[in-house]
């Protein structure tokens, strides 16, 4: 089976100083739930 | 010739069981496929008659296995592995029978809520075990986005315009993911605040109801967590009938209010324009990921951030495998497969949550959605007749089969999830 997230999320906007959304996997990697997938 | 009759020696030879199985299934390999090519003449020679069509019967590209399995009765095979499943196994083989499951497909018992394994009647209850308390802490941040399960994280990117971007042959279009008519003003409303003439409303309609608490904490997560109330005259309560539009008709859990209902058809009106592509000049994107359950994984499914989900589409489609492999090999296997989509906003703007049934896990649960029913005969006929009631009216089927959440209070607009709460899972057949 398999879940799939569509979502959105910010842009990192480094002149305004803004962060953005940042993946915190690889393609591939083995994960627990509760692990992050990325930060905003 | 009679001397030859009475008089040779009659030898036996063992027939290799391969090749009697390997004959068998042959046979059946052709009956299956001049049955499909009996049904489909009878099908166009029923068009002919221009009688309203059934749903149609999708027929995948790809190479010669995905052509093998699109004739096979996948859904038929799900649920008859679910009920094979849900036999008791006798109760001393219970123990070696989940160890040698956990052996085979690497599940770690430690963590396993129950430790006397005798408790799981059969194999489909072991499939959907609990783990310990503290097993899967979340992380620290709070800004993180988790990970709703175990599992591997097959892909993952952003979306640029409707296609998600090309992996490994993989692709497929967000429209046909998650179903047109996706509602906008979860996006175009992202930055605004709470407005708080719907919130008075609210409070007022709830004061009446005598329920203060439940507005007080649902309007303290949409605060903490930023989620912006996106349906305004959600509580309007308008007089107008709530059942005059028959696809809402149709949908076996409505639970809103009848203002809920004309802003749902307000929706879909102002859903005409595409809304996967964030307005010009605003300072976000889309962006996607798909996490594959293996069979020996938990299977239970947690939300993965603070967030409100307003509907949901039930997409009743086939059931072929999801492993990766045959991910690379049939672009689009996600439009394809029955699966659940759940639509909603979280402090960012729009939020999806997408569970995908598989041969082996045709059914899917949401905790908070008792109506709603996968792999099952009845979502099967029920799909065919809104194709049917669909055409007869010269409508296009959308395809799915839709809902929305109210919460109690009427101040979200939905049902609110927490970050790590489990929404649900996915159950063998």
């Amino acid at each position: 089976s398999t879940i799939v997230l569509v979502f959105e999320a910010p842009i990192a906007d480094p002149a305004g100083g803004k962060r953005g959304f940042t993946w915190a996997v690889e393609r591939g990697q083995k994960i627990k739930m509760g692990q992050a997938l990325g930060h905003v | 010739l009679r001397r030859a009759l009475n008089d040779s020696k009659i030898k036996w030879y063992p027939i290799p069981v391969g090749l009697g199985i390997g004959f068998l299934g042959f046979v059946q390999f052709y009956k299956t496929q001049a049955r499909e090519r009996e049904r489909l003449e009878k099908e166009s020679s029923q068009e002919q008659e221009s009688r309203p069509r059934k749903r149609p019967r999708v027929r995948p590209d790809g190479p010669w296995q995905v052509q093998v399995m699109s004739t096979l009765p996948l859904k038929a095979m799900s649920r008859l592995w679910g009920k094979f499943n849900e036999l008791t196994i006798p109760y001393y083989l219970r123990v070696p029978g989940f160890k040698l499951y956990s052996f085979i497909f690497g599940v770690n018992l430690d963590e396993v809520s129950e430790p006397d394994l005798h408790v799981y009647p059969n194999l489909a209850s072991f499939f959907y075990r609990t783990l310990k308390p503290g097993a899967r802490p979340l992380d620290p941040d709070l800004n993180a986005l988790l990970s709703p399960s175990d599992g591997r994280v097959l892909q993952f990117g952003k979306i640029d315009g409707n296609d998600i971007e090309q992996v490994k042959g993989m692709t497929y279009t967000v429209d046909a993911l998650l179903g047109k008519h996706t509602p906008t003003p979860s996006i175009s409303s992202r930055k605004s605040e709470p407005n708080t003439e719907s919130t008075e409303r609210g409070r007022a309609e709830k004061e009446q109801r005598g329920d203060e608490e439940l507005v007080k904490a649902d309007e303290e997560f949409a605060r903490v967590n930023g989620i912006s109330y996106t349906i305004p005259n959600l509580l309007s309560g308008s007089s107008e009938e709530s059942h005059d539009n028959p696809k809402i008709e149709d949908q076996s859990a409505v639970h809103s209010s009848p203002g809920a209902v004309s802003q749902v058809r307000a929706d879909l009106a102002l859903a005409e324009k595409p809304w996967y592509a964030a307005s010009p000049g605003s300072k976000s994107s889309l962006y996607y990921a798909v996490v594959y359950l293996a069979p020996g994984d938990y299977h239970r499914f947690h939300s993965p951030a603070n967030w409100v989900v307003e509907r949901r589409r039930h997409f009743a489609g086939e059931l072929y495998s999801v492993s990766p492999y045959l991910q690379r090999t049939l672009p689009g296997l996600f439009t394809l497969n029955e699966r659940i989509v759940l639509l909603g906003r979280w402090r960012w703007g729009f939020f999806s949550y997408i569970p995908v049934g598989a041969t082996n896990v045709g059914s899917i649960k949401i905790n908070f959605d008792k109506e709603l029913r996968t792999n099952s005969l009845l979502t099967d006929t029920a799909a065919d007749r809104a194709a049917e009631e669909a055409s007869a009216r010269g409508e296009p089927y959308s395809g799915f089969a839709e809902a929305t959440y109210s919460d109690a209070s009427a101040v979200l607009g939905g049902h609110a999830l927490r970050r790590g709460e489990e929404m649900g899972g996915f159950q063998l057949g």
